[in-house]
């Protein structure tokens, strides 16, 4: 499973948070506006925090996150 | 299998229940407005509770919780 | 498998029964009115049982339940 | 595999029936108007039986039950 | 694999046929009007007989039985 | 894989042939005039006779045998 | 993988060629005007040949010989 | 995976091409006009070639051969 | 995974190109024109080349070939 | 899974991040104007980045990333 | 997973890179106009890169490369 994540503006972050007994922050990518990052759930990461404007499709459609 | 929780308001809070004999509060993320998470189902989370005003996208389409 | 239940009022009930030879109660999560909780049929959990006024996403569509 | 029932009147019975050689009923769930029982076929279960007036939503559609 | 099974009329027999070299009648569940039976092939039943006037679901469509 | 066959006139005959290097009857299952038998392709079956009026669906869609 | 055969004439013959190294006929079954066969791909049987006027359903659609 | 042939004519050859390293005709089926074969991929045929005039169905749709 | 080819000219080349760490041409079946030529991918084929005018119809669609 | 990119200006950069406990660059492959490059996530690469002006093709649908 | 490229020019290369920790261009087939090449991913090739132009058909839809 896998999401593709569209910087709107600069700064945007896509956090990777652990998989297991604990949730931490394992990763942060920033990303320049423009730029795509697209990533999957994998044997490390079982959950993902997006912070700034950004696109994100994936399976279930597109959304939208912004800047408050 | 995965959901998609935007925060339509600061505070929201995503609650990761236990999976097994006993159902407990094992993580709770909290989200600003306008910040996405993506979460998967585990081997230790087999059931979300999502508090605050938020989307959720899901295979079985979005649904909108709210702040009573 | 998943469902997502919304509680359209305080109070809503989602129960557990067991899975196995035997079909008892083992967890019952109560719900504010606009809360959300998404659950998994689970190695514990073969059936569910909801109370009150809710909203039930799942596979085979949209249903209601109320309180009589 | 799960059927979701939607208990139209009170005293709506959703009965379980043995799965193997032998068919036997081995647990019926009580329900409230309003009430809904989510069920999944299992290793335990492999017909279900429902008696009341209920709507019941599965893979194959919606059907509705009635009480003669 | 599963069907559903709703009588339209009193005395409606749900059989099943047992699967295996020979093929004989191991259960016969009797409905009422407006009962429903949900059953699925298994181990001990390759074949299913339905007497009496009762709709079908099954993943092939909706048909209906009756009464000659 | 399973089929359903509605007999449209009595003495419809669902017969069964033999999985394996040879092909023989097995059973041969008689209908009465509006009785449904639901078969499955087995470890014993892999070839399915049906003489008589009767309707069948399956995966593919429906079909009508008759009388000639 | 299964067909539907109808025979539109009598005479109709379906005829099982074996798997393996060597491809030669193991069975023909004779259809009467009306009679349905259904057959599947099999352990024996990796192709099937039909002579005679037939209606053929299958996965890809509905297809007729003719008696030429 | 399976084809049907559909002769369009007499003399129409349905050639079976070996699997693995080497790539040689191990059958040939000579089809009359009007006559349908069905034939599956297999450990022994992982090629197959159609002369003559005849229609073929597939997973990937129709299309037709002809003799030039 | 197969690729149903049908030659629009003669001297149609499908080639064969080896599967592992070096990519050669193992096999090369020549076609006239209207005859088809039905391929999967292999343990020995992971590629395939084809020369001259063809139409070919795979899951992706159908697309034609030409003479330069 | 595998991604399409297409670069839609000189100098795009298509970076594979390391699968695992940490998340590094192990690979950036320069694309020019017009020119194809096709990736599949692998034992290797769980993440992967795109930067510069280019269209992305995907199980998701299509994307372009630009040049800020 | 496959793809279908059609060389619209001369010249036209499609590059195999290596599986693996390092990246490297294992194998380059040169096509000319109007000829058609059908890879697949393989335990040699993660991503394929396309110089040249062509049109190139996936399971995402159809693409096109030019030569810059
Ligand atoms: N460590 C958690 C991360 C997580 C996944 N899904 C969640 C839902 C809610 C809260 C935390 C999570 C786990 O693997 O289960
Ligand atoms: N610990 C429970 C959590 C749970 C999953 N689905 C549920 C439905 C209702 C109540 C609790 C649950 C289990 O793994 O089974
Ligand atoms: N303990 C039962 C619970 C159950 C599942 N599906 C049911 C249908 C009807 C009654 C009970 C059930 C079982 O695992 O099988
Ligand atoms: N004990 C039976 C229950 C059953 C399943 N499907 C049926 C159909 C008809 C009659 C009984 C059944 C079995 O497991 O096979
Ligand atoms: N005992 C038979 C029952 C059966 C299944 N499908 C059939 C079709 C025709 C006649 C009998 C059957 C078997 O398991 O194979
Ligand atoms: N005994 C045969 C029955 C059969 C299946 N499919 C067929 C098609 C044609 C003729 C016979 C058959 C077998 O198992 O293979
Ligand atoms: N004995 C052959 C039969 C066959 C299957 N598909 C074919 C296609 C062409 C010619 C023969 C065949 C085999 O199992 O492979
Ligand atoms: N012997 C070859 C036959 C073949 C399959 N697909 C092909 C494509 C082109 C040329 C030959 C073939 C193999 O099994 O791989
Ligand atoms: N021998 C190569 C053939 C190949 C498959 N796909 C490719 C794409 C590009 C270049 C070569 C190939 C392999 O098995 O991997
Ligand atoms: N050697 C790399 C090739 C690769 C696949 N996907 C990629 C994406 C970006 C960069 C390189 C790649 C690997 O197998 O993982
Ligand atoms: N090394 C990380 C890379 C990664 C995958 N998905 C991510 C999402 C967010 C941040 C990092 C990642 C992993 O394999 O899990």
């Amino acid at each position: 499973e896998f999401l593709i994540i569209k910087a709107e503006e600069n700064g945007v972050q896509v956090i990777g948070l652990t998989r297991g007994e604990s949730t931490k922050f394992h990763h942060s990518e920033k990303l320049d506006a423009g730029e795509l990052l697209i990533v999957q759930f994998t044997e490390h990461t079982s959950a993902i925090k997006i912070k700034g404007k950004a696109t994100v499709q994936s399976r279930h459609g597109e959304i939208e996150s912004f800047n408050s």
